[in-house]
Parts: C-alpha cells; structure tokens; sequence
C-alpha cells in the first residue's frame, strides 16, 4: 500500500460526509446506500464513524460532474477516467468527484426500480425475453394503454414477473405537484405539449405539467430520466433510443452492435438511422458506484495507490462481487488509523426490579410462508398487443403481499434496524427495503420480510424513523431531510423538513412518541420538538433537551418508538423503555430488540 | 453451413475518427499520471522506456520497457483519475 507524502490523515475520528448532487444514473436512495455501504468498509476496520451531513461544513464533500468541474482537474468524457479525491485535509482536500458522463451503477447493468405490478417493486431484468423477443430496455409492447414496463426476471414469457418503468406516465418528481403524474397534453406559453420538454429552463432538465393548462395552474414537476434508454456518446448524447429503427434497411426493437467492430451496443434516436443518421451508445454494465467511492474514499481518507492487482487501491476499475477489501488495503488505512477497537461486551445494565430472563425464550420465529400465490399478476401485460393489456397500472400499491421475496432472509440476523413502529397496533421492524412485523395476538410471531416498496411505493431504501398517528391514522416515514406521509395508499411527499419547520441543524428524525390531543415528540440527536399533526408544523420554542425530560435513557439513540403506552429508546441492538406515570418517566427495563421484542431464540 | 457474412462496419456520424496513435496515447498517460515529468518525451525512446519500465513496476506489469499489448490494454482500462506517482 502507499499513503500520501507525510502520511495525510484526518486526526478526528467521527468524519462527516456531505452528498452535494446527485447522477441521473441510479435512484437516489440507492445512491445514498451505495455510498454509506463504501464507507461502512473502512469503518469496519479502523476507529473511523462516517455520518451524513448536509452543508459544506462536511470534512467530505461529494459530487458528481462533467469535463471541466471546478478543480482544475477535468474529467474526460465516457470510460478513462471514472472519478478522483482528495487526500485529507480542509476545504477540497477530502473531497471525492465522480464522472457523471460514466454510466452509474451497481456493476451489472442500469438499475431501474419498477413500480405495481407483480414483482414487489424488483428491479427491471436486462436483457430480458417477451414473445420471444429480447428487449434491453423497457417497452410499451404488449400494452395499449403505452404504459413503459420491464420484465424482473430474465424470461417474462416463463416467470410472467413485470412491473412499470419510471415513467412520467406513472409520477413525477419534485416540483410543486406533490410527485402528480403528467397530464398531456398540456398548455405552456400557449404552446401545445404531448411530453416531457426542457422549453422555459435553461437547465436541461425534462419537466411537464400535471394539468393541462400551465399557463394558467402554474402545476408542474420533473419527468424520470429514462436510463434505460438514454443514450451516450454519438451525435445524441442524453436522448432516447428509439425502437423499432431502421438501419441499412433492417428494423431493430433493442440495441445492436451490428455496424461497428467495437462491440458497444447502440441504437438510432430517430426511428430511422439511414435518413437521419441520429445515435448514441446504450446502457452498457456501468460502472459500481459502491466500488469506485470505496477507492475514492479510500483516498479521502488518506491512501494513495497501491501495486497489489487485487486491491480496492488498485488504480484500475474491476467489478467483483467479493469482499473489495484486501489485506494489503487493510493494512495501508490501520497504519493510518489503527484497528477498530473490540467492542467489550456490554450485557445491558437493569434498574427494573423485573426478573432478568435467564435466557430468551425459545419460542422460535417462523419462516416466511413457502406456498407459492395462486393467483397470476393482476395487472400488467398480457398477450400480444392486439389482446391488449388488462388491468390497469394506475392500481394502487396492493396490501402487504403473502410471500416474501426471500425466503433465506432471517430477522434474527439483523444487527440494527432502520426504524420501529407501531403501526395498526402491531410493531413493525424496517430494514433496507424490507419490513417485518408481529403478528396479532399472543405468541408474537414475526411475519415477513416483505418489500417496503410492495406497500409504500414512494418510499427510499434507507428510513430513519416511522410513526402512525393513532387519532389520523396518516403514517409518517422520515429519511434524512424528507418525510412521505401515507394517508391509505396516497401519499403526500418527499417533503423537505423545512416545511415542518424543522431548519437544516436538523439533520434526520430519529425517532417519535405521539402524545395525546394529536401533538407528537419529534427526535432528533440530543433533543425533541412538539409537532402538531394537524398543522404539520413543529412548534420552534419547544426544542427540548431529551435527557431532561427522559433521565436514564442513552444520548445516542438511533431509534425511538412508542410501543403499547410505553417509549422505547433504541441504541445498537438494546433498547431502554420508559415508562411515564404521573408526567414522571422512567426506565423500567433494559433488553434486547431482538430476544425481548421478536423473541429470536 | 451458410458462409459467415462480412459484418458491414459504417461510419458514424460524430464519431472522433482521429485517435491517437499508441505512442501519444502512451505519451499522454503517462504526463497524466505522473510517471514523466513533461508531456512530450524526447526522441531517442529512452526516456518513454524508463517511463513504461516505471510504470510496469509501479503497477505489477510484465516489466518489458515496451509499448506490448498489455502495457496498452492497461493504459486504456477505465481508472481512478488520482495519479499514482507524485502528488
């Protein structure tokens, strides 16, 4: 290994990162995933923690760019050079960039979240085989209704597994619609519109109206980039593919890489090549964003590049789906830093008078349902088109689906959970897309996992916190600044948390505890504001310290949860409750999330 | 069986046609990632030798001292723009 001359390093041990833009490339959440799991790599081994944060006070700032970016070190184009950093130190030492003319994504082709259908939110499978035909983008084939759709599976004519492609047919983003569909055509500058367009901005980016009027309801949001479809490169470059086209006189419904001896595919964006001459470079694998910020961060943390072929610090991009951490890339950053020190064992300490259980009880957690649904897809396409499609896309995110879509997945295995609530009286564990919950009753047994997104479609991978108000019964979901709230199956966000009055010192809600007369602690850190459901709206004068008000409880909690009248403080796997008697609160027990509450054995 | 079909190769309008030689492209790599000190590299092949033989070592290539296929595949493969020798 090398490190930078004078052996560079950060010489605080809680480094922060700031996640300043985002590349069109992958979802966002999956970005924010890809890099927190990056730096989980290097806080793994050494003392180092990595916390998000959202201002340039960051000591790593991270962004994507193109060509010439403002540090007078230019990127060059598709390929070569993929990103760089920064070694340790202020302002832009630290920094990491990523080249956002690269193709972003986890290594093995575009990542395209797919929504409704049948396949629980998974995400769309290129190439994939419909009516004997490949496609290695998403399509309207099969539908009349030209709803976009991609099969999860690599032969939807055998696994018939589908769902829609993000499509401003299906929503929007950001804006002021509340995420609305488009509705076209639509009117702008007396102007008829029938998709998305750039005209009005000076930014590139799409947008359209969610009425038909624009001029006069001023309703508008961004369109989904299509990146299945958009092309690099060529005489083109951001457009979209256009299938079927015609090329020296033959018709193509997917990329080819007929006429060139490069071996890239590529495809006309006009529906004929031989008149128009139109094109660009398809999708190709990408690049893993997770791979290329673990080396990056392995810079901004103080290593230089190494010799050893099969190191992460290796200069040279290569996917793998192994550990990416060497020995050698080990040894380079505990040099700097040391190794992670050993957690010591730390049974909880108890102030209850309650019996400590000797050892969890054995009741175990059953396995998720093995029988397959009866039932075929509800929606989506059927046979050719002339069948045309039934059932339409815009049905709404179905009940919790009965199967879970992997049977291996255990909640005994997880360490932490993202969040816990309580919600319809039955606590539910969210972790990375998936959820879990106690079943009703006696005997609490845990059902799942499900997929977040198979229940509450708008939601990001990663959530902080989760409560339901129990007067509305509206479900509020926080991740980092945003918050979704579910009222049935309509929402109402991604919402910054300015608009509940909650400024930028706050960086994520960690936890809630309704309160009666439809007024909810809102935690966050240290402290808690009152929140008023049905103003929306926190109350500024009343931050308040949390061990002030809830003695005995850890100061850094990651979740907080109300749970039958009782609060919850949850910190690593352990949690404290508190219970509150005459406005008095406190800890009448100590356990683990895991034994106590889903009573793994 | 049916004789292989000659694939057809077409030029695609605004597609850079001029690419670099090996040699400039061997140049231009190395200026870029520190392993010489100027950009152009004098005549008489023994400074790009020492450069190539530099940059074979730093990054466990067969150390030839030569322009080789692998030496050139390496230098086309995608990579972190940070340089490897130098600051």
């Amino acid at each position: 290994f090398q490190t930078f001359e004078g052996d560079l390093k950060w010489h605080h041990h809680n480094i922060t990162y700031w996640i300043q833009n985002y590349s069109e490339d992958l979802p966002r959440d999956v970005i924010d995933d890809a890099f927190a799991r990056a730096f989980a790599l290097w806080s793994a081994v050494t003392p180092l923690t990595f916390t998000r944060v959202y201002g340039p006070e960051a000591d790593i700032v991270i962004q994507f760019g193109v060509r010439e970016h403002g540090d007078g070190y230019p990127f060059d184009g598709k390929n070569g050079l993929l990103a760089h950093a920064f070694p340790p130190g202020a302002g832009i030492q630290g920094d990491a960039h990523f080249d956002d003319e690269e193709l972003w994504s986890l290594g093995k082709g575009v990542v395209i979240p797919t929504y409704f259908g049948n396949a629980k939110g998974a995400a769309c499978h290129f190439p994939f085989t419909f009516q004997g035909r490949s496609y290695s983008a998403c399509t309207t084939d099969g539908r009349s209704d030209d709803m976009l759709w991609c099969s999860t599976t690599a032969d939807y004519d055998t696994d018939r597994q589908f769902g829609f492609c993000p499509s401003e047919r299906l929503y929007t983003q950001d804006g002021n619609a509340d995420g609305k569909p488009c509705v076209f055509p639509f009117t702008f500058q007396g102007r008829t519109y029938s998709a998305c367009t750039s005209d009005g901005r000076s930014d590139g980016y799409r947008w359209c109206a969610t009425t038909a009027n624009y001029d006069q309801d001023k309703l508008y949001g961004f369109c989904p980039s299509r990146v299945d479809a958009t092309v690099t490169g060529g005489n083109a470059a951001g457009e979209l593919c256009v299938f079927p086209f015609t090329f020296l006189g033959k018709e193509y419904s997917a990329c080819t890489r007929e006429g060139r001896n490069d071996g890239h595919l590529w495809c006309a964006t006009t529906s004929n090549f031989d008149k128009d001459k139109k094109w660009g470079f398809c999708p190709d694998q990408g690049y893993s964003l997770y791979l290329v910020a673990a080396h990056e961060f392995g810079h901004a943390l103080g290593l230089d590049h190494t010799s050893v072929p099969e190191a992460l610090m290796y200069p040279m991009y290569r996917f793998t789906e192994e550990h990416p951490l060497h020995r050698d890339d080990v040894q380079g950053i505990q040099h700097l830093y040391g190794p992670r020190p050993e957690p010591e064992p730390r049974p909880p300490t108890t102030t209850t008078t309650e019996p400590q259980p000797t050892a969890p009880p054995t009741v175990c957690v059953t396995g998720p349902p093995t029988a397959r649904p009866s039932e075929g897809p509800t929606t989506g396409p059927t046979g050719p088109p002339a069948a045309g499609p039934t059932g339409p896309p815009t049905a709404g995110p179905s009940a919790a689906p009965t199967e879970s879509p992997d049977p291996a997945e255990d909640v005994c295995n997880v360490d932490i959970f993202d969040a816990i609530a309580q919600i319809g009286n039955r606590l539910h564990f969210f972790k990375a897309g998936k959820y879990w919950r106690l079943s009703e009753g006696g005997g609490r047994r845990v059902q799942g996992p499900f997929l977040v997104k198979s229940t509450w479609p708008a939601l990001p991978r990663k959530l902080d916190s989760v409560f339901e108000d129990p007067l509305t019964k509206k479900i509020f979901f926080f991740s980092g600044r945003q918050v979704w709230v579910y009222t049935g199956a309509s929402v109402l966000g991604p919402r910054r948390l300015d608009k509940l009055g909650l400024g930028p010192e706050v960086a994520q809600v960690t936890g809630a505890l309704p309160r009666p007369e439809g007024k909810v602690l809102l935690f966050s850190g240290q402290s808690f504001w009152r929140f008023d459901v049905k103003t929306q709206k926190v109350d500024p004068q009343s931050v308040t310290p949390v061990d002030q008000t809830f003695p005995g409880v850890p100061i850094s909690t990651h979740d907080i949860f109300q749970y039958q009248e009782k609060a919850y403080f949850c910190q690593d796997n352990f949690y404290w409750r508190v219970s509150s008697r005459n406005e008095v609160n406190q800890v009448d027990y100590v356990g683990y999330v895991t034994f106590d509450l889903l009573k793994c054995p | 069986a049916p004789r292989r079909r000659q694939p057809t190769v077409v030029v695609f309008p605004g597609e850079p046609q001029t690419s670099l030689t090996n040699r400039q492209l061997a140049e231009e790599y190395l200026y870029r990632y520190g392993y010489t000190p100027g950009a152009e590299l004098s005549e008489d092949g023994q400074s790009l030798q020492r450069a190539l033989l530099r940059f074979q070592r730093r990054l466990s290539l067969p150390e030839t001292g030569e322009l080789d296929s692998t030496t050139l595949n390496a230098m086309r493969a995608p990579r972190c723009g940070v340089p490897d020798v130098g600051g």
